[in-house]
């Protein structure tokens, strides 16, 4: 991480995660919904900072649940 | 087990259409665990903080699969201010190399971009109250940034929280001005007859004042931050003194043969309009210890490199909020991992009460434009300027350099698969390298 937060806790827990399924949207009680189109092409920007390298080099994993 | 979403949600007033300000809430918090991850904050500014961080903790095997360690994070800026200085007069940054410069800054938590935007060399910025300003004053009509560009820079700036403060360097560093705007620079004379040679805005006449009435107004309409650098950095009085007009001036005005008193004299007009429009002022330290009178909320921006603890010192002091830019002056360059000096720079390390050193807002990475344009700016930037947004970012307990180094070697990589060409910060690989 960097920079460094505040406070940081991670267990060995290990999810994974699969791509086509994953989403990045606002939670329910959100002020800021849809409508608001600077965290719309954030969440954008950031999924495909994520996963975008992945596709373009990749294509999906092959990856099944379980 | 699987991580199927991550939910963002803002709690309090979402500013979603706003500009970031001094004052804005990027703190967040994000908790990861199967099977959403939540992601909290106030305002989307820490929604955008917290998405970087979490954009951190997914890992890619080199099998191509995602993964991501379950965690709870909580996290805040340690300071509000956390500036890149940018120079796009000694030489132009096409808008290209801005956004990028913009993106790399959100990807290290930066959220103020100083635009130090004209100087002696060039005026790119085109204005539409005084449009021979750039026509006359910029290298080309190439070089310059139209309207539609800064609007561009704002609005991509405003969706990574990025504040964008422009800087208009006076009366010193302002020999491209002259060339668009006549009669604004002081005519020298040698000795008594006028010579073709410029000094500092003329601050005498009183269309120099109608014109930066104009120019200001004009300039806290473009920029929507409540902050505008004035510069006021560096000078040089000799061709004032060389002004039989100016002499006859300041003898009319009781100050002898101070010139620091008719500096004065120039910056608080310059400070009234600026107050009038409703904005307040970020200065060059020179303003400060020229004895030059402030407005209480003037911000002072420590660049003098010898004794910049006790600069902030006296500056924190008498009561002035501070910026620290001494020590992070990237555009010097060495051999080595110059990182670690910057990374170790402590701003609080000075004599003061916990009063005055809350006064220190923050600080900057400025990279001077002598040496840098579009070519080697982004490596010379990154991951240097990283080391100074951990520093102004992350508690004042995270100093530890190994720690810090191996992070920084991962973060680089991260930056480069990103599109920034962020320079090694030693040896060795990063991992999409195979995969390219």
């Amino acid at each position: 991480l960097w920079p460094w937060p505040s406070s940081v806790k991670v267990s060995p827990k290990l999810l994974n995660i699969v791509v086509e399924n994953f989403l990045i949207d606002h939670g329910p009680n959100s002020t800021a919904g849809p409508s608001c189109s600077l965290l719309q092409e954030a969440f954008r920007r950031y999924y495909n900072y994520i996963f975008g390298f992945h596709k373009r080099y990749h294509g999906p994993a092959e990856f099944q649940g379980g | 087990a699987q991580l199927q979403q991550l939910q963002v949600s803002i709690t309090l007033k979402s500013e979603c259409d706003s500009f970031p300000n001094v004052s804005s809430d990027e703190s967040y918090s994000l908790l990861v665990k199967e099977p959403v991850a939540f992601l909290k904050a106030n305002s989307v500014w820490g929604a955008l903080r917290g998405l970087e961080t979490f954009s951190q903790l997914v890992y890619q095997d080199s099998y191509g699969a995602f993964t991501i360690k379950e965690s709870s994070i909580t996290d805040s800026p340690r300071f509000a201010h956390r500036g890149i200085l940018i120079d796009t007069s000694r030489h132009y940054l096409p808008v290209k190399t801005i956004l990028k410069t913009l993106d790399a800054m959100a990807f290290n938590k930066f959220n103020v971009l100083h635009w130090h935007i004209v100087d002696d060399q060039s005026f790119p910025y085109q204005s539409t109250a005084f449009p021979e300003l750039s026509n006359k004053g910029s290298y080309s009509l190439s070089h310059i940034y139209t309207p539609r560009d800064v609007h561009t820079v704002l609005e991509y700036a405003r969706f990574r929280g990025i504040r964008v403060i422009p800087e208009f360097d006076t009366p010193g560093h302002a020999a491209s001005w002259g060339k668009g705007q006549k009669g604004l620079l002081t005519p020298c004379y040698n000795p008594s007859q006028q010579i073709e040679k410029f000094g500092p805005i003329n601050p005498i006449l009183n269309t120099t004042y109608t014109f930066f009435n104009t120019f200001f107004k004009e300039i806290s309409s473009v920029f929507p931050d409540q902050f505008i650098h004035l510069g006021g950095d560096e000078v040089d009085f000799e061709c004032w003194s060389s002004n039989p007009n100016i002499l006859n001036f300041m003898k009319k005005k009781g100050f002898g043969r101070n010139f620091i008193r008719l500096e004065s004299f120039y910056i608080k007009n310059i400070f009234n309009i600026i107050t009038s429009l409703k904005k307040h002022s970020i200065v060059w330290q020179e303003v400060f210890d020229d004895g030059i009178e402030l407005q209480p909320d003037t911000v002072v921006e420590v660049w003098k490199g010898e004794n910049y603890f006790e600069d902030l010192k006296q500056v924190t002091s008498s009561g002035f909020a501070a910026i620290l830019a001494a020590p992070w002056y990237l555009d010097a360059i060495s051999y080595g991992q110059d990182w670690r000096r910057y990374y170790m720079v402590e701003p609080l390390n000075f004599v003061g009460s916990k009063k005055e050193k809350q006064l220190v807002i923050g600080g900057e990475a400025c990279l001077w434009g002598e040496y840098v344009d579009a070519t080697n700016l982004i490596p010379r930037l990154w991951p240097r300027a990283s080391a100074v947004g951990e520093r102004l970012w992350s508690p004042a307990t995270v100093t530890n350099l190994d720690d810090a180094y191996s992070r920084l070697v991962i973060h680089r990589c991260r930056m480069v698969s990103r599109g920034i060409a962020a320079q090694p910060v030693f040896t060795g690989h990063c991992s999409h390298e195979y995969e390219m």
